[in-house]
């Protein structure tokens, strides 16, 4: 039996929104420890990975490991009859051929409940092997999206470049070039503004926008979003989620011609 | 523009 109850039912529903895009049918990974994710886009060339740990929920019971395989686009669909304020109880039997979802509202005494067929989901498990990143940013989240959003009017790659000057967002296309350089700061007393640059050695990589626009649909569950890069490697773009969890994207380099 | 790389070459089968 898997039963969880998660008092603010909208911090799934965002996690739900933030990668319903890039990936379509996936297995959520019941353990006793967390809730998780880890799914490919159809083309191979990024990765979700998401977690929410047991503490989340007010109450987690997972007799044995399930994988509830779904559609999320359905669930999508399902968690637009979620008020703000519910509160959200999934449960499964160990048989797991279907889910049930329940969005409770606390004020208005009102119980909604859903019944979600299950898939079989053949999914492979990616090894994602630990790595010392050579260059690791923390910025406002905000901010990323909008550095996105303005350079995918000039291109639909983007070169990022971490050296001891700061952090370049740079896009070419037709109509020209667009270039936009951050800077540390941790002046500013609002500790969500700050932008932190660790940097053990260079990088540069060159990644599609497209991608990079999908991944900050995980915008709303965190105010920062902290990059990871290291030469030649995929880049990692993770959205912390409090102290309860993570959404992280994983997303291979454009080489250069 | 370049060469969209999968991450099959950077990340194995666990």
């Amino acid at each position: 039996m898997f039963e969880a109850r998660l008092a603010n039912g909208n911090i799934f529903k965002m996690i739900v929104e933030s990668i319903r895009e890039l990936v379509v049918d996936v297995n959520i990974d019941c353990s006793t420890e967390e809730l998780s994710i880890q799914c490919m886009d159809s083309a191979h060339v990024a990765l979700v990975s998401m977690s929410l740990s047991q503490s989340a929920f007010d109450h987690f019971r997972c007799d044995r490991s399930l994988s509830l395989g779904l559609n999320l686009p359905n669930v999508s669909k399902i968690f637009k009859m979620m008020g703000r304020d519910d509160t959200m109880v999934l449960k499964a039997e160990d048989s797991a051929d279907k889910l049930m979802l329940m969005f409770e509202n606390d004020k208005s005494g009102t119980i909604a409940d859903f019944e979600l067929k299950l898939m079989a989901i053949e999914a492979e498990q990616l090894g994602v092997p630990d790595t010392a990143y050579k260059c690791s940013i923390s910025m406002p989240s905000s901010e990323f999206q909008r550095i996105v959003r303005d350079l995918q009017v000039m291109g639909d790659t983007c070169k990022i470049s971490c050296t001891k000057e700061g952090l370049k967002f740079s896009a070419t296309g037709q109509i020209g070039t667009g270039n936009i350089l951050m800077r540390q700061n941790v002046a500013s007393e609002k500790e969500e503004d700050h932008v932190t640059i660790d940097m053990e050695e260079p990088v540069e990589l060159n990644f599609a926008l497209r991608y990079l626009n999908f991944f900050t649909k995980a915008t709303p569950l965190s105010p920062t979003v902290i990059l990871k890069m290291s030469p030649g490697l995929p880049i990692v773009i993770e959205y912390p989620i409090e102290q309860l969890g993570h959404v992280k994207y994983y997303l291979a380099p454009k080489m250069e011609e | 523009s370049g060469l969209q790389a999968t991450l099959h070459k950077y990340f194995g089968y666990s």
